[in-house]
């Protein structure tokens, strides 16, 4: 079925993109390589105004509060969070490890910039993701081409003055490639 | 075209919009 396009309502702040939230958890005492990671992924909802993020992210359990196995995407409206995606088979991820309690203030610094247009990058950034671990939690941005080294640069950059990490803080960048081959 | 650009404090301001309640 097709999906009814999210519009920004009357006297509301359009962003650049429509963007969909998804949930995923992974079943408790069940291997990942048994459950198909598609089937655990799920849609939160779109939105395509500031005021429509805002009504969503509202209502949502912040990351540091989530307990388990646990994940948020927020990518760009038809691209879903999974490498084989069109979007992302060529791109790779910015990857920060937080020490636990730093999750939920960094993701939504991190989701702010990407709503805002914070990163400069054009049409690069494909979504970001808050991984909750046992102990520790994980952010990332994704992004289109791997290859494009400026473009990595220029996130590195982005990240690292709008999250304002402990200066100490490592950041990686994977390509997807590499992620399927060593997950 | 033109790129629709908010800043952090601009974000934040409308958190607390009547219309987005």
């Amino acid at each position: 079925a097709k999906k009814k396009m999210v519009v920004p309502g009357p006297g509301e702040h359009p962003l650049q993109y429509n963007y969909t939230f998804w949930y995923s958890r992974r079943t408790p005492g069940r291997p990942a390589s048994t459950q198909s990671y598609e089937q655990n992924i799920k849609q939160i909802g779109g939105f395509a105004s500031v005021e429509q993020f805002w009504r969503f992210y509202s209502h949502m359990i912040r990351p540091g509060d989530l307990t388990g196995h646990s994940d948020f995407h927020l990518f760009k409206e038809g691209i879903k969070p999974m490498w084989e995606d069109d979007a992302n088979k060529m791109g790779g991820k910015w990857i920060i490890r937080l020490r636990k309690g730093l999750a939920s203030r960094c993701w939504e610094n991190l989701i702010l910039a990407m709503l805002g247009e914070q990163f400069m990058v054009g049409e690069e950034i494909c979504g970001a993701v808050v991984s909750v671990r046992f102990q520790e939690d994980i952010i990332s941005i994704w992004n289109k081409t791997a290859s494009d080294q400026a473009t990595s640069g220029r996130i590195r950059d982005t990240l690292r003055r709008v999250l304002n990490l402990p200066p100490n803080t490592i950041m990686e960048y994977k390509t997807h490639t590499d992620s399927i081959k060593r997950p | 075209g033109t790129r629709i650009i908010y800043d952090r404090k601009f974000l934040l301001d409308r958190r607390n919009s009547p219309i987005a309640q």
